[in-house]
């Protein structure tokens, strides 16, 4: 099976440097600034075994359990399953339509210097999950 | 002679939250 991906928390930050090199899975190469939502779309459709999924933003909050992180719960897919994770404030999501979003886009343009819109309840973010089996 | 420098390449899905099936259940 499908090695999973870690969670935001721990990814490499270097993902997001501004400029920094992102491969699709068309193979094509772009800039993570320059990235667009049906390049997600696109490379999620010729993957195999991964989908994109909708995930809402519905609560935003300061975490109790890792000071300095933020509680970020959405619901996501057609199931409006719950999901809470931690995350630094400057951690990028990409928002359909509008492109990367986070909860301090100060603190994101001073530590990745990409440009950010600020991340609010009723985004829906582009996620990934599992494809189920046909 | 100066080694040209490797760049680092990401996958794209490493710039999105990956969600277990099992916190969707």
């Amino acid at each position: 099976p499908p090695s999973l991906a870690p969670a935001p928390a721990s990814s490499n930050p270097s993902h997001f440097m501004k400029g920094a090199i992102i491969q699709l899975a068309t193979g094509e190469l772009k800039r993570v600034e320059d990235l667009q939502t049906h390049d997600f779309m696109r490379s999620a459709e010729v993957s195999g075994g991964l989908k994109i999924d909708s995930s809402m933003v519905v609560d935003v909050r300061a975490s109790q359990q890792r000071p300095g992180l933020v509680s970020l719960q959405f619901t996501v897919g057609e199931q409006q399953s719950k999901v809470t994770i931690d995350v630094p404030p400057e951690h990028p999501f990409f928002v359909f339509g509008q492109g990367w979003s986070s909860c301090s886009p100060e603190r994101t343009a001073q530590l990745y210097g990409l440009a950010c819109h600020h991340l609010q309840v009723g985004d829906v973010c582009v996620s990934i999950t599992l494809q189920p089996p046909p | 002679n100066v080694e040209p420098r490797s760049v680092p390449v990401f996958p794209w899905h490493s710039l999105v939250p990956f969600l277990e099936p099992s916190h969707l259940g």
